[in-house]
């Protein structure tokens, strides 16, 4: 454990709580994409199986439980209590476009032939195109809420901070995982431009367009 | 490639 991980793990935190609070307060899933939801909810499902055969510390146990709790959560708030409120309508992504192919890859492209393996692949893979569900309905309504924005953006400086992980843990613990280094820098490009226009616009105007 | 014997990340 570094800084690094240990802030990018509350970012991500921060992240997860961010939404499913402004979900709550606001009784209200408008302009939030529910299949990227839908895609964090698989993503940490199939990457925490191994809560049941192998056991890493009370941190790591703990903050799997909450991560896999909220994410749930926030699905089942969007499809189920607020659905009325959700804007299915500009949530229009082909999420089999995504998972087909992550699927394909994890199966070709792993550390290990094993089923557990496979799907911890998977999830680092799906991880890191999850948001784009979110992303594309941004740009198809040309408009986000702040508090959206803030969401994205703790997401975005958690997948930075793990970049930095890494690097830490590369020098330090000669620790060097390729698929989830390589899937890492995919997810963070990801939120480049979103962190140029978060930059340059939210805090400027509090309105993301 | 090193294969991680345990995955310790979130």
């Amino acid at each position: 454990m570094n800084v690094f991980r240990l802030t990018g793990d509350l970012s991500h935190l921060a992240a997860i709580i961010i939404l499913l609070l402004k979900i709550w307060k606001t009784r209200s899933c408008a302009g939030i994409s529910g299949k990227s939801q839908i895609l964090f909810a698989l993503v940490f499902t199939t990457r925490y199986l191994d809560l049941l055969t192998s056991f890493i510390s009370l941190y790591n146990t703990c903050m799997k439980i909450i991560y896999v709790g909220c994410a749930y959560a926030t699905v089942y708030l969007i499809y189920a209590k607020f659905r009325a409120t959700y804007d299915g309508n500009h949530d229009t992504f082909r999420i089999e476009f995504l998972v087909v192919p992550v699927g394909g890859l994890a199966f070709l492209v792993n550390h290990d032939f094993s089923p557990l393996e496979i799907l911890w692949t998977f999830s680092i893979y799906l991880e890191s195109v999850a948001i784009l569900p979110q992303l594309f309905m941004i740009s198809k309504t040309g408009e986000a809420e702040t508090i959206t924005t803030h969401y994205l953006f703790c997401l975005g400086v958690y997948r930075a901070l793990y970049l930095f992980n890494w690097i830490w843990r590369f020098y330090f613990e000669g620790f060097f995982d390729m698929i989830a280094i390589v899937a890492g820098v995919v997810q963070t490009i990801l939120y480049c431009d979103f962190f140029y226009l978060y930059v340059t616009k939210v805090n400027a105007v509090q309105r993301f367009q | 490639t090193d294969v991680p014997a345990i995955h310790d990340e979130l």
